[in-house]
């Protein structure tokens, strides 16, 4: 895609592929989730059903505020949640075929996109980092 | 600055004022750093010292790898531990007087970005958020 102007590129041309994205399942304790977002180092990862659907994300600030009681952070609470429980279900979605423009204007207020087919399956995800590459690199030319 | 053209913009015009912007101090214990992070819902922020000098950012990732032991978060370190052993004091800096272009480069691999005057006080912080915003108007003009 490096021939390709900015404003002919799609979604597929700069999202990062499923496989290559931290994620977490349903079903798992909260600890785990929490291991994967401190291991890996990322603020918030996709979350997908045992079918590779994708279901919504969770994220850093979600599991401890869930976990924050009045006097301190819970943390035997971590191994009794789920991840079903707290994760954040309302989030925007693009498909591959969506254009640069959209998927600019979707990481306007989100550090990151979840892409997925119409069936839902997850496809990958789109970052802030990976639009801003594109625009600087567009304003050089 | 809504009549001036995004590439006439300097920093000043982009940034979150330092009154507006979450921050904690050196000496804080990082108990209390990850305090204003759950509540603040802010993945990391700028550390200051009593004077208002720009010293790092610390966020969730730096607390809690550094409490994670072996077996399980070892929360009892975060009384004992302060800020400024954990910070994250190499980060790059913007001025006020910064051309726009120059900030969408530092964004591209930070979220925010601090801006602080030629002595180093604190004045505020780029969002990758503002430029994304600015781009999008920009593109559509
Ligand atoms: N291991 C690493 N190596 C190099 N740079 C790193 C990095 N981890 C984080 N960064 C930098 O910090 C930014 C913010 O990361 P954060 O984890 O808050 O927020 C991330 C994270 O929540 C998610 N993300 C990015 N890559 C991911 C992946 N491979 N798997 C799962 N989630 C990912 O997308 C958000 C935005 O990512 P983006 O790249 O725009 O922006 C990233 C990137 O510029
Ligand atoms: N309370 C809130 N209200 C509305 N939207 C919110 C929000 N908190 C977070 N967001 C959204 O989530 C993005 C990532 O926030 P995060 O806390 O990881 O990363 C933030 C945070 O670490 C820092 N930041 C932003 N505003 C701050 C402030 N007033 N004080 C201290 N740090 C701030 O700059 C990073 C990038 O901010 P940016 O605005 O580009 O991007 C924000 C914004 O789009």
């Amino acid at each position: 895609t490096q021939s390709k102007e900015m404003t002919e590129m799609v979604v597929e041309d700069l999202m990062i592929p499923a496989e290559k994205v931290a994620h977490v399942q349903m079903g798992n304790p909260l600890e785990h989730a929490l291991l994967v977002l401190v291991k890996s180092g990322y603020s918030a990862v996709p979350v997908l059903d045992a079918s590779f659907k994708l279901q919504g994300t969770i994220g850093k600030t979600i599991i401890l505020n869930d976990i924050l009681g009045l006097e301190r952070f819970e943390m035997e609470k971590l191994s009794v949640t789920t991840v079903r429980e707290v994760m954040n279900t309302d989030i925007p979605c693009l498909t591959k075929e969506d254009d640069f423009l959209k998927a600019l204007k979707a990481v306007i207020n989100h550090p990151f996109i979840c892409v997925a087919d119409s069936q839902g399956y997850f496809d990958g995800i789109v970052t802030r980092r990976s639009i801003l590459k594109q625009l600087n690199k567009n304003l050089h030319a």
